[in-house]
């Protein structure tokens, strides 16, 4: 529906979940998507900030969604 | 966790520069 693939859609609505001022980071991202490598998570996110989906917070590797407040 | 107010300006400039990218992608 949005253009994003089912891998994609996942991330990134973990990602709109979470709602720490810090957002969430890729090891958190892991630990909640045993299925799927820590590289293709990386992939992803790279897309989904790439799309202004997602930004970069306190570090390269905590993230929060554009369209979650 | 709280976050100091340099985190809170980067974070929010962040936001914004997201918000942007996701805009432009939109109009495309």
């Amino acid at each position: 529906v949005n253009g994003l693939s089912a891998n994609q859609n996942q991330v990134l609505s973990l990602i709109k979940s979470c709602h720490d001022p810090q957002g969430i980071s890729t090891q958190d991202l892991k630990q909640k998507l045993n299925s799927m490598s820590v590289a293709v998570i990386r992939q992803i996110v790279d897309f989904l900030s790439n799309e202004g989906h997602i930004f970069s917070t306190i570090d390269e590797d905590h993230f929060r969604s554009t369209d979650n407040e | 966790v709280s976050l100091t107010p340099e985190q809170q300006r980067r974070i929010e400039e962040n936001r914004q520069r997201a918000l942007a990218r996701r805009a432009e992608k939109l109009a495309h």
